[in-house]
């Protein structure tokens, strides 16, 4: 059969494979997910820009039908697309959650989520203990974490202090770690990060209907309306279960409450390209929203004994 | 038409999900 070049870029790696002409987003994504080993595929998604615009392939279209250059090698990158409620609870391969922990942790540094110092600090010296194990001042000497990013220019900048200062102030918590595997110091990471505000929220500018500039946030929980000034703290919030039904007319968006007595959300996207992601995004949320609270099916129960058993093994050869 | 038309517009009921999942 005719393939095509893709070329895959995952957080810590990059492949390429041979697409077959006819294939669909599930049939690539499955080949990807095969390839890392990754079962809890759920969360996932191949994403692509168009336009300055995110764009995720669709399971069931073409590859090739969708809006991406022809240019061989096609591009994807392979990441998460959803957020779990509770990092601990749902992220159950060391896998999905490695994946999350340098998701979150680029996003951290790249200011896309806003992290105080004192968190940022801590959320670093968990980062140096997953890549470093435990610490040793003999083999980690001064200057060990010279060329390493572990702290938003933000918060750098915020303090006149050496780089020789930060490192020591890492280092201080680092030492409180020891004995804490690779696994368990990125899942330490990811419970402090799910607490910061903009973790897992997707945002979209928005305006309504008389022409304020707003932002809508999508997340696990559900849909939230921010002022633009202040991405920390909704104004309104729809949680998925307080909502009837959503849904787009062109550039316009409709959010309709359960409860009758509180007024329609109208708004809108700055394009229709936008208003389709973006009930996408709530059509998956929602779906996930609804899986947790139900019991877990066979594959994630086996997934989860399994992930038991190797823990207990890893804890013994330790 | 109808498809361009179909393709502007988009709609999910949270509450038709939540009873055919259950």
């Amino acid at each position: 059969p005719k393939t095509f070049t893709v070329r895959i870029v995952t957080m810590d790696a990059e492949m390429e494979f041979n697409c077959e002409m006819k294939w669909k987003g599930k049939d690539l994504f499955d080949l990807v997910c095969r390839t890392l080993g990754l079962r809890e595929t759920w969360f996932f998604g191949l994403q692509y820009t168009i336009k300055d615009t995110v764009a995720w392939l669709k399971m069931d279209k073409k590859v090739l039908d969708h809006d991406v250059s022809k240019e061989e090698p096609v591009t994807f990158h392979f990441l998460a697309k959803f957020y779990p409620e509770n990092a601990e609870e749902e992220l159950v391969q060391e896998i999905t959650q490695h994946l999350f922990f340098l998701q979150v942790k680029k996003q951290i540094l790249d200011e896309k989520i806003y992290c105080p110092p004192e968190a940022s600090v801590l959320l670093a010296s968990y980062a140096v203990q997953a890549k470093y194990g435990d610490y040793d001042p003999s083999v980690h000497k001064r200057g060990f974490l010279a060329q390493e990013e572990l702290l938003p220019k933000r918060v750098i900048n915020l303090y006149q202090m050496t780089q020789e200062m930060w490192e020591e102030r890492i280092t201080s918590w680092y030492a409180e770690h020891r004995g804490r595997a690779r696994d368990e110091a990125e899942m330490e990471y990811l419970k402090i990060a799910q607490d910061l505000e903009m973790y897992g929220v997707n945002y979209f500018a928005i305006r309504n209907k008389k022409g304020t500039e707003l932002l809508l946030g999508v997340d696990a929980l559900g849909l939230h309306i921010y002022d633009p000034e202040n991405r920390l703290t909704p104004k309104i919030s729809f949680p998925w279960n307080e909502i009837r039904n959503i849904s787009y007319s062109d550039k316009e968006f409709t959010i309709k409450p359960l409860d009758k007595k509180i007024d329609v959300f109208k708004f809108n996207s700055s394009k229709l390209r936008v208003n389709k992601l973006i009930l996408q995004l709530c059509i998956g949320n929602h779906d996930l929203f609804m899986r947790r609270r139900k019991a877990d099916s066979l594959e994630v129960q086996q997934m989860k004994a399994q992930a038991r058993e190797e823990k207990a093994r890893k804890q013994m050869e330790r | 038409y109808f498809a361009r038309k179909a393709n502007h517009k988009g709609s999910y009921s949270l509450v038709d999900a939540l009873k055919s999942k259950v």
